[in-house]
């Protein structure tokens, strides 16, 4: 469920930015992106078994990688190269991907059948930033 | 369910999930976090939290969790890591524990009760043999180190004026399939009126335990003061009975193989 938060202003690659134009705004908006996913075990009714934390910003990324793509859309030099041939052949070679560029883990604390409790880091489960590739 | 932002500060569902579509989320997300069902905790796991082990296993989260780009080692060390232990002290070399980072390199840590409850008929045993279920770790996991923490009060008893020394021993099968064998895991001698926890490395156990879950017999504990084997209350050592926060436990620390991820994903 993505919620609503005080610090998700600051959580998309696209805000603090000085838009010019009203279109340049719309386009920033379908560019490529972080979005914050909260899965929460809460929600799940988990919270029997997993003693903390009660839930996590996974987060999710999404848009569009398409020409131009610049410094806020985090590119690597392939998917700049990919994009110009998309337009040239835009059937035959897609535009590069929206895809988690940097991962982190998280650490779940639960209890097993036996009441004994475990500590488990699971790693790549947070996307920390978003770039098209 | 979905749910999306309505443009005016408000996240409204959009769509609620059947029941069959709901069960099978659950289940890849209890895929994902390695386990094959919602694991199903005593009911009454919830108020285990002033249990030590529990206790130690939030503690210890806490610490980890606190500051999540830049644990501070040092903390962890410090408060979970088994101080060095003073020379005439030891009955063993083990360094182990204290030089190793595994609380960082582990990606799983798990504790473990004490499980020795009615097998043993004589009172006697019960107290003096520790048995911890490791049945639940999973396969493909390295075992980076384990500890058994007992906890042991000032002794009062005015008979005993000596240091205590407390073997544990790791039960191991016999020639005959009835007879139990004892290896020493570690051991470690104390003042008498010394309180707090005392920690045993009992890594090679736990090794053996969770490559061979049979084989699991348990520790035997003994404390000697002199040349006279005392009864576990005799030397303050808290065993099956005690103040919740100062029973018995076991912590271990293990590390995902490098090819299979931490977990074994189910085929869909």
């Amino acid at each position: 469920a993505p919620r609503r938060r005080q610090e998700s202003s600051n959580v998309a690659a696209t805000d603090n930015y000085e838009w010019t134009t009203y279109y340049e705004y719309k386009s920033a908006q379908r560019s490529c992106q972080r979005r914050e996913l909260y899965v929460s075990f809460k929600d799940l009714g988990w919270e029997d078994w997993i003693i903390a934390p009660d839930g996590y910003s996974a987060f999710y990324c999404y848009g569009e990688c398409a020409f131009p793509l610049n410094a806020r859309m985090n590119a690597s030099n392939h998917a700049i190269v990919q994009t110009l041939v998309n337009l040239m052949k835009p059937d035959s070679v897609p535009k590069p991907c929206c895809v988690p560029t940097k991962l982190s883990a998280i650490q779940v604390l639960y209890y097993d059948k036996n009441s004994n409790v475990i500590l488990k880091k699971y790693r790549n489960m947070i996307v920390k930033a978003c770039g098209c590739h | 369910g979905f749910y999306s932002d309505n443009g005016v500060d408000q996240t409204i569902m959009y769509r609620s999930m059947p029941k069959q579509e709901r069960n099978e989320m659950q289940q890849e997300i209890l895929s994902l976090l390695g386990l094959h069902h919602r694991p199903n905790p005593a009911s009454h796991a919830a108020n285990l939290t002033s249990y030590s082990a529990p206790r130690y296993m939030i503690d210890l989260y806490e610490t980890l969790t606190g500051d999540e780009e830049d644990v501070n080692l040092e903390t962890v060390k410090r408060r979970y890591l088994p101080q060095p232990r003073e020379r005439g002290e030891l009955a063993q070399d083990y360094t182990f524990l204290t030089s190793s980072y595994f609380v960082q390199d582990a990606d799983m840590i798990m504790s473990f009760v004490n499980q020795v409850k009615h097998e043993y008929p004589l009172r006697h045993d019960r107290d003096r043999i520790f048995r911890f279920d490791m049945s639940e770790v999973p396969l493909g996991e390295t075992v980076l180190g384990a500890e058994l923490r007992i906890y042991k009060n000032s002794s009062l008893d005015g008979h005993i004026e000596n240091n205590i020394t407390v073997n544990v021993y790791q039960l191991v099968p016999g020639i005959d399939p009835e007879d139990r064998q004892l290896v020493l895991a570690d051991s470690y001698t104390v003042s008498h009126d010394h309180a707090g926890w005392l920690t045993f490395n009992v890594t090679q156990a736990t090794q053996d335990w969770t490559s061979d879950a049979f084989a699991n017999y348990g520790f035997y504990i003994q404390a000697i003061c002199g040349h006279k084997s005392l009864e576990m209350h005799e030397a303050s050592l808290v065993t099956r009975y005690g103040p919740e926060g100062k029973l018995p436990f076991m912590v271990a620390f293990f590390a995902a193989a490098a090819q299979s991820q931490s977990h074994v994903r189910r085929k869909r």
